[in-house]
């Protein structure tokens, strides 16, 4: 049968492979031959040709004695794939297409392999394919194709390379664990491989940045998913310990990364996850100093970096929808109409479920509260480079106001949510942070509460506290916020009801 | 009506495929069985840094495997020390990826003439590209023409003499001698003929 | 309360003071400790 004649092939590319070094030229006549006598000239025949490799290297991978070399027909495939892309060229179909053809051939074997109830499925081989084809990849491309002799064509390949990666990064989006469970731990080492993630990091113009977002609100998604404040099952704790290194590495390498999609990782971080949230918020530029932030004499405002605008790569206006018009006509002629249809659309039918501390579910619209709080920021931020810094650092700006009315009309729980959103500005020293720390001081000292003022101080103590409580790292704004709360000569902490009833708290403030 | 759905080469895998893009529209709210089985497995199947590790479809078989005892580690040594950062080692390279690599430091223990037997002798693979970076290292440069070797001896001149310092040139010699001559008076330094590692 | 990291961030590699900051991801064995017991052969370039 054809498909017979196909798995013949694709035996004697491996066979050959074991044979020669990859650069002989007798692997590039194989190639040659595979294009003129057919086996891959038709998609159809793509179609097939794929299949059949693909289910020969798991059948051998399954088949063969664990000691021994498992993936050698997985990596000669994977080789195979480079060649075809590097060697042939493409007129009727793009090599993206032809990449995305092979590759959902590959998925829905895969699917099936996976999904088939009962079955010993093991994601290694299908790890082992992506995992050597993007080292295979990384030996072709390196030095923008040094190894390709004609120049237009090693043009064409720099210039496709960017997708390459990017279509790997659209096929581990759809292989994401919640999707895919039984190949959950291969699927976060593919996203943390060291020829993908740095790469997808370091991809001229970002162009790697969104998808490399949308993977990393995957495994975030999952873990929120099946996390509950009861119980954690191991599986998802181990996929937590893997989470939190790989954040660890990426804080280290590319700490830009994380400055600038905190708003969209936080959107799918589960609170419960406060470490993990420290770690993402505690990212700060490279080569950046901080200024001791326990230091008594430190005036935030006089902190030079502040007077920078950190870049917020994905702008939360687009999570606005309908809101967007409100908020911009409120923040140039503020209206107490428009404010109330701010605060009234802050709720969401029926709960979310979104793990907290003390809290399994919400009954607001956390993504929208987050997207307001930072939109207003971002707002003030450009205002004062506009016209004057007392223009926002006023408690009768539009800005402040918004805010505060979101709190005054707010219930118990949009109150929280509000300052939690505050809370994850306060960041490295810059013009968020220093707005938001003016923002949340004189929410703190407010008399506008009316008998909401205990309400609104606890919330504040209880979000700062809970943030310098867990082990570090801690956000430079949120020391300095709360140590100036502390330090506040015009409201003593340890005076406030909520802290002296509970002994505990009181002895952590005190000790603070 | 797409034509994939037609294909029968897609079939059944797009049905599994069609089934998981239900959980993703509609994720299960607690973890049902099958999942919790099916995460489980993935758990015991993890794959590990061998599983990661760069294919290698064809081995040169540089030295026979010789038989060593079953006691031998068969994973690459580990040198897990976290030495502090030596001053001396201000190379910009000492930064690099490969500095806190096992196989980049044991390279750095390695004397000249190891370096230039791995080099001359692992054409393509990872270990001469580890030798010529400690090479390169130690003040050694690659010659692309005559690939060899070569190193600029810089001898300070005791005072008084109208010259302060002294150049003087060496190669290895790896097609004859396999040693570090002395270069000929007319040696010419040409520098774009020399690899830029 | 999350955990100390010292011991997490001494398995990556990562040395605190900040100047020796060295890029961990391109030599990223795997996502956990237990799974990390070799080393990975990491990106490189031979000219022709």
């Amino acid at each position: 049968t054809s498909q017979e004649k196909m798995f013949l092939v694709f035996t004697e590319w491996v066979k050959l492979l074991q044979r020669v070094p990859d650069d002989d030229i007798k692997v590039t006549v194989f190639i040659r031959q595979m294009m003129d006598k057919g086996v891959v000239n038709s998609t159809e025949n793509v179609i097939q040709f794929t299949k059949a490799a693909i289910e020969l290297s798991v059948g051998s991978f399954k088949e063969s004695d664990p000691t021994s070399e498992v993936f050698i027909a997985a990596d000669a495939f994977s080789k195979l794939i480079v060649k075809l892309l590097v060697l042939q060229t493409f007129t009727d179909v793009s090599r993206s297409e032809y990449l995305r053809l092979m590759l959902s051939v590959i998925t829905m074997v895969f699917s099936e392999d996976q999904g088939m109830v009962g079955n010993s499925f093991n994601e290694r081989p299908y790890f082992r394919l992506i995992s050597s084809l993007l080292c295979q990849w990384e030996e072709a491309s390196a030095h923008s194709f040094m190894k390709i002799q004609d120049q237009q064509y090693r043009n064409e390949l720099v210039e496709f390379s960017p997708d390459f990666y990017n279509i790997i990064a659209s096929f581990l989006h759809a292989f994401q664990p919640i999707a895919y469970p039984g190949f959950s731990f291969a699927w976060i080492t593919l996203l943390s491989h060291r020829m993908f993630l740095p790469k997808m990091l370091r991809l001229p113009g970002k162009a790697g940045w969104s998808k490399l977002v949308l993977l990393f609100t995957d495994l975030l998604k999952f873990m929120a998913q099946y996390t509950k404040r009861s119980d954690v099952p191991d599986a998802v704790s181990v996929v937590y310990k893997g989470a939190l290194r790989v954040f660890l590495a990426v804080a280290n390498d590319a700490p830009g990364f994380l400055v600038e999609n905190h708003y969209e990782l936080l959107n799918n971080l589960p609170p419960v996850y406060m470490q993990l949230r420290n770690v993402i918020l505690s990212a700060i530029p490279k080569n950046m100093v901080l200024p001791n932030p326990y230091d008594a004499e430190l005036r935030i405002g006089d902190v030079e970096s502040c007077q920078h605008v950190p870049n917020v790569y994905y702008d939360p206006v687009r999570d606005l929808k309908n809101l967007k018009k409100p908020v911009d006509n409120y923040l140039r002629i503020p209206s107490a109409s428009l404010s109330r249809v701010v605060s009234t659309s802050l709720f969401k039918p029926g709960s979310q479920k979104d793990t907290g501390i003390g809290y399994d579910n919400v009954s607001v619209d956390t993504k929208l509260i987050n997207a307001i709080v930072l939109h207003v920021g971002i707002e003030a931020a450009l205002e004062k480079d506009k016209t004057t810094a007392t223009a926002i650092f006023n408690t009768k700006s539009s800005y402040y106001t918004l805010l505060a009315s979101m709190l005054h009309d707010g219930n118990t729980e949009v109150r929280f949510h509000v300052v939690q959103a505050i809370a994850n500005q306060l960041r490295y020293p810059n013009a968020h942070t220093h707005w938001f720390n003016y923002v949340l001081n004189n929410f703190f000292l407010s008399e506008d509460w009316g008998n909401n003022t205990a309400e609104i101080q606890e919330i504040i103590v209880r979000t700062l506290l809970e943030r310098v409580v867990t082990n570090k790292p801690h956000c430079w704004g949120i020391v300095v916020t709360f140590t100036e709360l502390l330090r506040s000569s015009e409201c003593s902490i340890m005076t406030l009801p909520f802290v002296k009833t509970v002994p505990e708290i009181e002895h952590i403030i005190k000790h603070l | 009506e797409y034509s994939a759905f037609q294909n029968p080469l897609f079939r059944p895998g797009l049905d599994y495929w069609l089934e998981t893009k239900r959980t993703l529209l509609q994720p299960h709210d607690t973890m049902p069985a099958e999942m919790a089985a099916q995460l489980e497995s993935s758990l015991l199947n993890c794959p590990d840094s061998l599983d990661a590790d760069t294919p290698k479809l064809y081995q040169t078989p540089l030295s026979l495997p010789h038989p060593t005892s079953i006691f031998f580690p068969n994973e690459t040594i580990r040198l897990v020390s976290n030495d502090p950062v030596d001053p001396a080692k201000n190379h910009q390279k000492h930064n690099d990826i490969y500095s806190r690599t096992s196989m980049g430091r044991i390279m750095s223990k390695f004397d000249l003439d190891t370096l230039f037997f791995i080099f001359y002798h692992y054409q393509g693979t990872y270990e001469q590209f580890l030798a010529a970076r400690e090479l390169t290292i130690r003040g050694w440069q690659f010659n692309k023409l005559n690939r060899c070797w070569f190193y600029k001896e810089v001898e300070k001149l005791p005072p008084g003499m109208e010259q302060t310092e002294e150049v003087s040139w060496r190669y290895f010699d790896y097609q004859k001698s396999w040693l570090a001559r002395r270069c000929g008076a007319d040696f010419i330094y040409r520098e774009e003929e020399f690899e830029r590692i | 309360l999350g955990i100390d990291l010292t011991p997490v961030l001494h398995s990556l590699g990562i040395s605190s003071d900040a100047n020796g900051r060295q890029r961990v991801l391109d030599t990223f064995p795997s996502p956990w400790v237990e799974t990390s017991r070799s080393e990975v052969e990491p990106r490189f370039f031979i000219p022709e």
